[in-house]
């Protein structure tokens, strides 16, 4: 464990809360994907499969165990409590655009071709594209709550220094897990038209808005 | 043969 590496896992779990609390205040879900919430609950669900036939720590466990949760909060909350502000014509994603390429590229390149492993890989590399119906969502309002600005943040930064993480763990354990790293890189890149929005409109007072 | 790889990351 390193410090790139629990600054990582603290910034995802900000986000996660920043979201819920998002919703839980506003008692709204306007503006956030429900489709991109739901990539989310399946892509800790088939990762975490693992909880209870593969010990690593308290942490890791207690981690896992709160970022199920939170996922399906969030998704509760979208579908369910708060359905009626959820923006469901503009979350037009369409999901299957995503999920049969990386299904096909899960039983295609893993570490082993075994129920759990596929399951992991199919995670990692649908982790990596899960946001893509929220950006969607974005570029076609055209605009975004700050709120969810501040989440899609801490999801980057999240994605950002588990790259410093990989890189720290390549040179002191000489650990590296390629199907993890390129999917991380990947995803990171996705952020970065986001993090330059940020950076210039919301960190300066404005709202983010496209033109 | 079964093989499990280590992860040990979220």
């Amino acid at each position: 464990m390193n410090v790139f590496r629990i600054l990582g896992d603290l910034s995802h779990l900000l986000a996660m809360f920043l979201l819920l609390v998002k919703i839980w205040r506003s008692k709204s879900c306007a503006g956030i994907s429900g489709k991109s919430q739901i990539l989310f609950a399946l892509v800790f669900t088939t990762r975490y499969l693992d909880l209870f036939s593969n010990f690593i720590s308290i942490y890791n466990t207690v981690m896992k165990v709160v970022f199920l949760l939170c996922a399906y909060v969030t998704v509760y909350m979208i579908y369910w409590k708060f359905r009626k502000t959820f923006d469901i014509e503009n979350d037009t994603f369409r999901l299957e655009f995503l999920l049969v390429p990386v299904i096909g590229l899960s039983f295609l390149v893993n570490y082993s071709y075994t129920p759990t492993e596929v399951l992991w890989t199919f995670s990692i590399y649908l982790e990596s594209v899960a946001i893509l119906p929220q950006l969607f969502m974005i570029s076609k309002t055209g605009e975004a709550e700050t709120i969810t600005t501040h989440y899609l943040f801490f999801l980057g930064l999240y994605r950002a220094l588990y790259l410093a993480n990989w890189i720290w763990r390549y040179q002191t354990e000489n650990f590296y897990d390629q199907i993890s790293v390129v999917s991380g890189v990947v995803q990171t890149i996705f952020y970065c038209d986001f993090f330059y929005l940020y950076v210039t409109k919301v960190l300066k007072g404005k709202k983010l808005s496209l033109p | 043969r079964e093989f499990t790889y280590v992860h040990d990351e979220l």
